[in-house]
């Protein structure tokens, strides 16, 4: 299983719809600072159903949504959909799974599984199946590397419950 | 649920271990419980030994030891259930020059089985990419993507 | 005591929007009194709007416009009130080839006036140096000093 | 005014007395990971007056003593001296002042000045009186360049009154 695009439509500073292409074993993001490489680690994390705003560096889930530049005006939508190739459950073929989020201003968000509307918990529930066990530390923020280590016992406890 | 976490701990315990000894060129790392008599509850810590330094806990390293340490870790957990991709955002901003190519060679091993994203300043990482995908804005505020071969990467990206 | 800290907060505004714009080459940088009707005890907060994009609160930037930042604000509280020295542990981590070569245009600027001292990683910033001073542990867990030249650092460093 | 030397020994990975020359304008230090660049910061910091363990990242004072390696035992003392090139009250020559400062396994502190055992408050005063002005922004450690952007509205304010 792995991604094999990602296609971000008036998420952050990706005014235009934009589809990203990822290979299957290594792919490296580069570009001046500040033009949007961490805006797509941010909607990957989204798409996959993040709650917290402050985990896509944002104070409310609003935010997300293209807030305009001196050129352009707003947006009043944020779509990001994650085109999967999964094993099918019945054998060796690939099919496509695309998972799409959107939110509107209110910061209310709809969830789409190959277009058709699903709840939170139903996208949860495939991913799980689908044996894409997405766990915590399967995205790693800027300036993160380090947060395995800063967490409390507690919590790295935690984090090897949910490997086990 | 004892048996399995036990079973866990002592994997990633030695998976750490593993990655530490490849990342540092030998020395010794440890996951411990805090507390023996209560595994069920206990908290845990990782504490290291970078090669003929003392013991200490992992935040007395230094910052690029930390790095390392973080990726040794997190490499670790993975071995024991693994997910099917890797993000990294800048994750060998603190590295040396000697220690991005360790980490590049862990990362050679780790393609191999998952699928791994990174976002990187740094010249070494980007040469080892399968696929390369620049990021640009050339309308300011707006981002647009390319995709780049690595040669192309100093002319078109003005990095 | 409030003429003066108005007459300071002025100062600082002003040569943080100076130092913004040369590093960014444009845009706009303010320091703002979160409560304009309290000026003896408000506390004050820093907004950016780099070239083309809309202005937000700095914690918004993304990690290499937020050090660039950081430096812009640091150094006009530096030009308001002078400290004989300014040492840097790897300010210049997190940013890009370009916003290396506007931090060390800035950072020429400043070496005229005060003593400055970088702890760095990238080549860039080490060929502008005037004494190069290289660490190393021979003898494992023993810091030993050498002096060296810019060009003796690839050899003797292992970099 | 500037720093023309530091010299450690006994200072966190500093077994052996070490002398650091530093240029007038710009000084670089460079190094493998882990070699020993930070605990330099540390020193400085340290030196001159530093009373919190964290901000030389430590547990507690102590901690700065050479704390062993596999080969050499643990020391019991730790000693860091400042070599400032300081223009004289009195004219243009310039003078040279020796900060020292020691501490042994207690925690306990000693200061001096140019080899006189001083207060840590007298030391203070001769800082402010020779024009040392040492900010608390003078000194940025490893990974806090965003120090000043995270601190709280309050803490800015501070930052300013300082510098008034
Ligand atoms: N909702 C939004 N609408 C428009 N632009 C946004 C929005 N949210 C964030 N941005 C912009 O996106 C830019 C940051 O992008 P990002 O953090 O991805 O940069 P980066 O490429 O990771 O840079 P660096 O190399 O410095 O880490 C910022 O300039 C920010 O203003
Ligand atoms: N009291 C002590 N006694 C002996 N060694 C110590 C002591 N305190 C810290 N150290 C060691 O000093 C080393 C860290 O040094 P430092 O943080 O200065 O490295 P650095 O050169 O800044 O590396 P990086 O490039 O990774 O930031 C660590 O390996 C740590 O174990
Ligand atoms: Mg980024
Ligand atoms: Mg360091």
């Amino acid at each position: 299983t792995h991604i094999s695009e990602i296609v971000v439509n008036g998420f952050k500073s990706f005014a235009m719809r934009t589809a990203v292409k990822l290979h299957e074993d290594l792919t490296c993001v580069v570009g001046p600072n500040g033009c949007g490489k961490s805006n797509i680690c941010d909607a990957i994390q989204w798409v996959l159903g993040e709650q917290s705003p402050s985990h896509v560096r944002s104070q409310n889930m609003a935010e997300v949504i293209f807030a305009g530049t001196a050129k352009r005006k707003a947006y009043g939508l944020a779509e990001v959909t994650l085109v999967l190739n999964a094993p099918k459950a019945t054998g060796s073929e690939k099919e496509k799974l695309a998972i799409t989020r959107r939110v509107v201003p209110t910061g209310e968000s709809t969830y789409l599984v190959n277009d058709k509307t699903v709840r939170l918990r139903d996208l949860l529930d495939l991913l799980n199946s689908a044996g894409l066990n997405i766990s915590s530390y399967s995205i790693i923020g800027q300036g993160r590397i380090e947060s395995v280590l800063t967490m409390r016992p507690a919590e790295k406890r935690l984090l090897i419950e949910e490997s086990a | 649920a004892l048996a399995r976490f036990t079973d866990t701990f002592v994997k990633v315990n030695q998976n750490f271990q593993k990655y530490f000894q490849y990342l540092f060129g030998g020395g010794v790392a440890e996951v411990r419980m805090m507390d023996d008599a209560n595994p069920l509850e206990a908290g845990i810590e990782l504490f290291a030994q970078p090669p003929g330094k003392r013991t200490q806990h992992v935040l007395l390293l230094s910052g690029g030891e930390r790095a390392l340490a973080s990726i040794a870790f997190l490499i670790a957990l993975f071995s024991v259930s693994p997910s099917p991709f890797l993000i990294l955002d800048e994750g060998d901003a603190a590295l040396d020059d000697a220690n991005v190519e360790r980490f590049l060679e862990l990362i050679s091993r780790l393609r191999k089985e998952i699928q791994v994203i990174l976002i990187t300043h740094n010249r070494r990482t980007m040469e080892n990419a399968s696929t390369l995908i620049g990021v640009t804005m050339d309308e300011p505020g707006c981002s647009k993507v390319v995709s780049l071969n690595p040669g192309e990467v100093w002319e078109k990206m003005k990095l």
